[in-house]
């Protein structure tokens, strides 16, 4: 499944508190990145019947280079700002505490045209607002984030500078909000604009609990949903439902283009 | 405030998101 590349790099970054709630950070990478051609010049086996696939997403049977070889000089700009956040200050320093309302993050990302050998040109903007463990009392908790973002100038950039959207086709995987559960991770890369959304909400045995000898079990009900629009996607969404119990989640749950389904299944994580 | 430099080469995947699945 995964496609790979190789980057030569080199990276500056800061952050810090520009206030109360509000971080800044500021990123400068160069970066000289080729394709990958799959080889192998051993075998313990040789299954006639299976070849690796390239490492173009695109042309799985053919190794077509997806990009030149090129240098991208780029520089990212991010503020994020927490709505209500309180803190404590004690001797050794000032500690953020949960807030109980929404972080907001903007981003914008130049990649420099020319600057240091160059070859991209773009500027890029997104905005999300993010919240995890709302807490409904005894109805749970809920996390939810939602971005959007656009390429402003996509004169000139290549595939790994693409926005990327975190997909999965397994069925064993590592959770995480952000994650599309049953989106394919290279197919839908965009070079213009998007949007997305994702809420999760944990009954944390809310119905489970009413059930003499099954709340002894200790599982917690969840259900959520993603969806994502692009140029490339538009008007995906995908809606699960599972039980956890600690770190062990099984789920299922459906995908749909618009209002065709496209897939169903089981997710472990 | 923080700050870092980091340098290298490397294999990555293609959506730059740092994991397989």
């Amino acid at each position: 499944f995964p496609k790979f590349y190789e980057k030569t790099f080199v990276n500056l970054n800061t952050t810090r508190e520009l206030a109360s709630g509000l971080q800044g950070s500021l990123s400068l990478d160069y970066a000289r990145n080729h394709t990958l051609t799959n080889s192998s010049d051993f075998k313990f086996f040789d299954n006639k019947e299976r070849e690796f696939t390239s490492n173009n997403p695109f042309t799985p049977t053919t190794e077509t280079p997806l990009f030149p070889t090129y240098t991208s000089v780029s520089a990212t700009a991010s503020l994020t700002y927490t709505i209500g956040q309180q803190y404590i200050t004690r001797p050794d320093g000032k500690f953020y505490t949960e807030s109980k309302y929404p972080r907001i993050t903007v981003l914008y990302k130049k990649g420099f045209k020319d600057l240091l050998g160059s070859n991209v040109d773009y500027d890029f903007v997104k905005a999300e607002v993010y919240q995890d463990r709302i807490s409904l009392g005894l109805w749970g908790y809920s996390s939810f984030l939602v971005g959007a973002g656009k390429f402003i100038n996509n004169n000139q950039l290549y595939y790994p500078d693409f926005k990327h959207f975190a997909g999965n086709i397994s069925t064993i995987f590592p959770p995480n909000l952000r994650k599309f559960q049953y989106l394919d991770f290279y197919q839908f890369s965009t070079n213009q604009q998007y949007f997305e959304a994702h809420a999760e909400h944990n009954f944390a045995g809310f119905f489970l609990n009413k059930v003499p000898l099954l709340r002894k079990a200790k599982l917690e009900e969840f259900i959520g949903g993603g969806y994502l629009s692009s140029p490339e996607k538009r008007n995906y969404k995908e809606f699960y439902f599972g039980l956890q119990r600690l770190v062990l989640r099984v789920s299922y749950g459906f995908a749909y283009d618009g209002g065709r389904k496209l897939t169903q299944g089981f997710r472990i994580s | 405030a923080t700050v870092g430099a980091s340098f290298g080469n490397g294999i990555f995947d293609l959506n730059n998101l740092g994991s397989m699945t």
